[in-house]
């Protein structure tokens, strides 16, 4: 799951 | 990584390869926006300031160093390349950056998720990016005949604005608490600045005739 630390897009 | 966000990613890649390809082949970057590239430029050194502190992958870093990397060696090669800078429009790219970086700075400032470094920093690039094609919207316009690189330069960017809507879409039924408010609307507002370029893009394609934007 995505959080607002770790932003996985470009 | 699904379907779309990896053909938006491609896209994304290819829009800057062909921009490399217009200005290290044929040594012109005519009808190209230095500023737009330097609102790049700020976008990518905005964001990826994770490079260092998070691993998220290793297709994750290197794409990441290709946008940094081509977005600085493009303002370089638009300003200090002998043969280049001589065919940049400087007194139709006319556009001020100010215009654009102040009021997304302010908004990052009061519309974040969270109020660290980072993330400001982040939400900036993302509110920069949305509006960062102004500039070459508007040379555009100005520019009568536009290349053909050109053209597929900007189409190729907003194809890959699109393709990130339909991977936003597809993650949020398929992830968990997969919601995103800022990078949503902010993505939508950059894709919708490219409607109008879309449209006489496909009619100068359907009637085979170069496109031309109307002033």
């Amino acid at each position: 799951v995505q959080t607002s630390e770790t932003h996985d897009e470009l | 990584m699904n379907i779309f966000r990896l053909a938006g990613d491609m896209t994304h890649l290819a829009s800057v390869l062909v921009l490399l390809l217009k200005i290290h082949t044929i040594k012109s970057c005519a009808g190209v926006s230095l500023k737009t590239q330097e609102l790049y430029a700020l976008v990518f050194a905005t964001r990826y300031l994770d490079i260092v502190t998070d691993f998220i992958s290793v297709y994750n870093t290197v794409m990441k160093l290709i946008f940094l990397g081509s977005s600085f060696s493009i303002v370089w090669y638009i300003r200090h390349h002998r043969v280049v800078r001589r065919s940049y429009d400087k007194d139709q790219d006319t556009f001020r950056h100010y215009l654009l970086m102040i009021p997304c700075m302010l908004l990052a400032l009061f519309v974040h998720e969270k109020f660290t470094f980072k993330e400001v920093m982040w939400t900036f690039s993302l509110y920069l990016e949305a509006v960062a094609i102004l500039p070459q919207l508007v040379l555009l316009q100005r520019t009568r005949n536009i290349d053909n690189l050109t053209g597929q330069y900007v189409f190729l960017l907003g194809a890959y604005r699109g393709l990130y809507i339909f991977n936003w879409i597809y993650r949020y039924f398929t992830e968990p608490h997969f919601v995103h408010w800022i990078t949503w609307i902010a993505g939508v507002v950059q894709t919708l600045l490219y409607a109008d370029f879309f449209y006489y893009y496909f009619e100068s394609w359907k009637n085979n005739v170069r496109l031309q934007l109307p002033a």
